[in-house]
């Protein structure tokens, strides 16, 4: 039977964090007409090499991790996106031009290690 | 913060912070294709961002420019039945040089499509500018005519496919002086109400709107679709 692994608190791992860009508090929103802001997100948490197999990891993440528990000089492999979507924004220029344009990567939906 | 806020200009493809004094109207159609690509990415649909569906045409960024242009007010009309003669302008500096134009449509709102007050029927005149407006000269002298139209009036909104004069405005800035669009008021012996023809134009003068709206591809952010993206 598989030795429980230490359970490092949920809270501690990596996942995705919810932050919500509003485009009224950078003031932007006199001249971006929609959307008025958007889930960007972010990752943040450890990578134990305990949960590297399940923390939605990359091989690699799977051995840097392992390369830490043998020498810890060797950095934790990190928590990243994953998984991305583009957001799309109209928005006014200084020649009172309205412009829509597709920005790719702008919403983390995703995070592993990486 | 200043710093990220150009940073995040720039990333937007702007030098500084727009400060318009008032929103334009947004077109149902940008309206409807920002709202069609938000739903996409809300529900994880995966669309191909260089390419607008609604519209047909390759691209991923749309911008529709206001009409920068000015009334004649000729005093002796060349054709008694002429209605109003406007330059049209549209300023395409913001168009980078790395961006390739894929559609370029010129829309004409000659005011809403009601039915309550009729007005005749109208001819639409639109030709290049191309030679620079001499002042004291009534109107520009005509270039090459392009569209030569009956409509009835009211009628909506117009679309004309500017897409070459628009690419050739793009890589020779200097040959964009505009397009010279005259209306004139077709007569009909038969017209049921004979229209005021200073009232006619007066109200087209008010509610005429032209707009252009262009796609442009920028090769450095689209991939071409038949190489999938690494």
């Amino acid at each position: 039977a598989a030795i429980p692994a230490p359970n490092a608190p949920c809270k501690n791992l990596c996942h995705r964090h919810q932050l919500f860009i509003n485009f009224r508090d950078l003031g932007w929103h006199k001249w971006i007409i929609a959307p008025k802001g958007f889930m960007a997100n972010y990752c943040h948490g450890d990578c134990p090499f305990s949960l590297t197999t399940s923390l939605n990891s990359s091989n690699y993440a799977f051995m840097q991790a392992m390369m830490h528990v043998v020498d810890p000089a060797i950095p934790q492999a990190v928590c990243i996106p994953t998984k991305l979507s583009p957001i799309s924004m109209l928005y006014q220029d200084n020649d009172d031009n309205v412009i829509l344009r597709h920005y790719e990567d702008m919403v983390v939906d995703e995070c592993g290690c990486g | 913060f200043q710093f990220q806020e150009r940073v995040f200009l720039q990333f937007l493809g702007l030098d500084k912070v727009p400060s318009p004094q008032k929103f334009q109207p947004v077109p149902y159609i940008l309206k409807k294709i920002f709202h069609d690509q938000e739903a996409a990415a809300t529900t994880g649909v995966s669309r191909d961002l260089c390419y607008v569906k609604e519209l047909g045409v390759r691209g991923n960024i749309l911008r529709l420019l206001p009409d920068q242009g000015f009334f004649f007010y000729s005093k002796n009309l060349p054709q008694v039945s002429s209605c109003l003669q406007k330059l049209l302008y549209f300023n395409l500096s913001s168009v980078k040089d790395k961006e390739q134009l894929t559609m370029a449509q010129l829309g004409l709102d000659l005011g809403p499509n009601t039915y309550y007050n009729l007005g005749p029927e109208l001819e639409l005149v639109l030709s290049l500018v191309q030679e620079p407006h001499v002042w004291g000269q009534s109107i520009p002298k005509p270039g090459k005519m392009f569209v030569l139209q009956s409509v009835l009036w009211p009628q909506g909104v117009l679309h004309f496919n500017l897409l070459d004069v628009a690419r050739d405005w793009s890589n020779n800035p200097q040959k964009n002086l505009g397009l010279f669009l005259e209306i004139l008021v077709k007569e009909h012996r038969d017209s049921v109400a004979n229209f005021q023809l200073g009232d006619t134009c007066a109200r087209l003068r008010c509610t005429l709107h032209a707009s252009l709206l262009i796609v442009t591809l920028n090769p450095k952010q689209c991939y071409h679709s038949s190489r999938e993206r690494r």
